[in-house]
């Protein structure tokens, strides 16, 4: 199992097209390493997206470099992940 | 494995061997209204299944159900398996529905991507693509809901084989696609097709590829507005309604694209809930909630079907 320890999921509010396009950047920019979990769509729309733990330095300082707010939805996805397997454990015990 | 679908629990998480399992045991208990097809097989050579809800006829007019053909969302193939178990224990109480049954068949495939399902069992919880691998090819996976011939190739597609929307070689090249198109192609008499995503809580319809509004939208927004609003009364999820193109983004290749050009023209996608906080990684104490409400939207959808024969 692919381990996601420190792996965090940003929401970002865009707030014009402008700011869609320049997170559509990122999939050119860091190939294979940002994974859009709900896409940059329009901007009443939030942008969720998970990011690597040895990437979030990086992607944080480029979001805030283009004035794009963002908030953590999810700290550490490992944990989310874990308790979901123990749960599945349990509920099949 | 379990051994029956009474001890089933349809409220956690479950692997493909246990979800086969449990459509196995489904079957045998309520053999006089659900039967299993398998329509082909996946890239990886596992079956895929589709379970009929019928009470007779032949060729009926019928509903397609499909959930999971992104295989991390993982509340989409939970929802699959409760909204089954609530089909077969309404027929007969829920007037609603026995009036549907009596007169229309369901077909439900519950895991629509195996082998991505079972990558996110045993490797990367967070896949979404299929398995398939192509010679001179670096990346794994095709996006199964970018492989559809509507649109194929559109920009709201890549064709890079790495991207997380890789539409793949040609329309239908994945047997995950080409199954369900061969499938509702033969039987011909396809009245309605539902294609469950998560996540975002939308309920919407064709088309993805382009902003042109199809013929009957009218009629597509409103039902898709009152399905919504019985879904809402359940536990109060606000859904948005519209088409895929202009409520989300342009999107080419897609299920229900494909489904309302083949002359399907109750087609819609859901994005179930994460309510804002988990995103594909729905705790399983949601499972019920989320089933429960959709099961509503999902009904007026049929019902709609059932009294507007076309």
């Amino acid at each position: 199992q692919m381990n996601f320890t420190g792996d965090q999921v940003l929401r970002v509010l865009a707030k014009n097209e402008k700011q869609l396009s320049v997170l559509r950047d990122l999939e050119g920019l860091k190939p294979q390493k940002v994974d859009f979990w709900r896409s940059p769509a329009r901007p009443s729309l939030p942008v969720d997206m998970r990011v690597p733990f040895s990437e979030l330095k990086d992607i944080k300082a480029y979001l805030e470099s283009h004035g794009l707010a963002y908030s953590i939805m999810i700290k550490d996805i490992q944990v989310l992940l874990d308790e979901e397997r123990e749960a599945m454990a349990k509920s099949r015990r | 494995l379990e051994r029956s679908t009474s001890s089933f629990s349809y409220s956690s998480y479950h692997t493909l061997e246990e979800i086969y399992s449990w459509m196995d045991n489904f079957v045998t208990e309520y053999s006089d209204i659900v039967s299993k097809i398998r329509i082909g097989h996946s890239f990886e050579n596992r079956s895929i299944l589709v379970l009929k809800f019928s009470t007779g006829g032949s060729q009926r007019r019928a509903i397609w159900i499909d959930t999971g053909i992104h295989s991390r969302e993982w509340i989409t193939h939970a929802t699959g398996i409760w909204t089954a178990k609530k089909i077969v224990s309404e027929y007969g109480k829920d007037s609603t529905l026995t009036n549907i049954l009596d007169a229309m068949d369901i077909f439900m495939e519950i895991v629509t991507n195996p082998d991505g399902f079972a990558f996110t069992h045993s490797m990367n919880r967070l896949w979404r693509k299929n398995k398939s691998t192509r010679p001179g090819i670096f990346c794994i996976g095709v996006d199964l809901n970018r492989n559809w011939k509507s649109g194929f190739g559109g920009n709201g597609s890549n064709d890079n084989p790495c991207s997380e929307t890789y539409r793949g070689p040609s329309p239908q090249s994945e047997p995950e696609v080409a199954a369900i198109v061969d499938f509702i192609t033969a039987h011909g008499n396809i009245k309605a097709l539902i294609s469950i995503h998560s996540y975002s809580q939308m309920l919407m319809y064709p088309y993805g590829h382009s902003l042109e509004p199809v013929p009957n939208q009218k009629e597509l927004y409103s039902l898709a507005k009152d399905a919504a609003q019985a879904l809402y009364e359940v536990h109060g999820i606000e859904y948005i309604c519209g088409s895929i193109s202009s409520t989300l983004y342009v999107a080419s290749g897609i299920t229900v694209d494909w489904a309302y050009d083949s002359g399907i023209k109750y087609s819609f996608t859901f994005e179930l809930r994460d309510t804002g906080r988990y995103g594909f990684l729905l705790p399983a104490s949601q499972i019920v909630p989320t089933a429960h409400e959709t099961w509503l939207a999902l009904r007026a959808i049929m019902q709609h079907t059932l009294n507007h024969p076309y």
